[in-house]
């Protein structure tokens, strides 16, 4: 038995629309530690680990460890159902080949519930080693989606480098070249503006510009972006979840041969 | 050439 009581629904429906570019299909597992997630995309370049910690619901009953395997687009659909105020509740039983969202409007005079099938997947659970990383980058989200839609217009890849300066954003096509240098200004007064680089070695990493941005519709989801870089391992793109969890994306680079 | 590596040569199996 499972049921999960979220009342700040909204927060579900903007993972949803967060990682369902990236990912079709995805087993979610519920254990006490909370609802988890985490999948590659088809070709094996990008893997999303999202978590939303028990703590962070409501109500939060999972007797035992469950995987559901969900098509993410038929999720999107249901969840785009519930209003922004709704408290969604998530509930599954044991050996079922269903899972219910049930929609309660935050004066109770609406509630709506949705059964959608489940899905057979077979997915590889990878193991992500602790990392200390090269470089962290902290930036409001949205400057960074700005960077990643901007840099897309010239070219495909887009360099990140990190120095004492700043954090540079470079791209190079067939119209021309472009560099963003992003400094660090952590002094201002609204922390949701701030953009700070800890360096503990210059790191310098291609990427490709498609998964940036298919990363950057987590922007809804936290105010900062976290990008952690070391050269010899693929950047993390992390959105905080308030109070919750966060959603963690992983993007292997690209490299001259 | 650029060649794009995958998730998989950097994160094992578990």
């Amino acid at each position: 038995m499972l049921e999960l009581r979220l009342v700040q629904g909204s927060l579900l429906k903007k993972v949803l629309e967060a990682i369902r570019e990236l990912v079709n299909d995805a087993n979610f597992d519920c254990s006490a530690t909370g609802f988890s997630l985490q999948a590659m995309d088809s070709s094996h370049v990008a893997l999303v680990a999202l978590l939303l910690r028990s703590e962070g619901f409501e109500h939060y009953r999972c007797d035992r460890n469950i995987s559901m395997g969900m098509s993410l687009n038929n999720m999107a659909k249901m969840l785009r159902c519930a209003g922004n105020d709704d408290i969604i509740t998530v509930k599954g039983d044991d050996g079922s080949d269903t899972v219910t969202f049930m929609f309660e409007s935050p004066t109770q005079d609406k509630i709506s519930d949705f059964e959608m099938k489940l899905m057979d997947i077979d997915s590889e659970h990878l193991g992500i080693p602790e990392a200390e990383y090269h470089a962290i980058v902290r930036m409001p989200s949205a400057e960074f989606a700005r960077i990643c839609k901007d840099l897309s217009s010239i070219g495909d890849t887009v360099v990140i480098s990190v120095t004492k300066e700043g954090v540079k954003f470079s791209t190079k096509g067939d119209i021309g070249t472009a560099n963003i240098v992003c400094r660090q200004n952590s002094s201002v007064d609204k922390p949701e503006e701030a953009t700070t680089v800890e360096m503990n070695e210059p790191v310098s990493l291609t990427f490709a510009l498609r998964y940036m941005n298919s990363f950057t519709k987590a922007t809804p989801l936290s105010n900062q972006v976290t990008i952690s870089l070391s050269n010899e391992l693929p950047v993390v793109v992390e959105y905080k979840i308030a109070e919750m969890g966060y959603v963690r994306f992983y993007l292997a680079p690209k490299i001259e041969e | 050439v650029q060649i794009q590596l995958t998730i998989g040569r950097f994160f094992g199996c578990c």
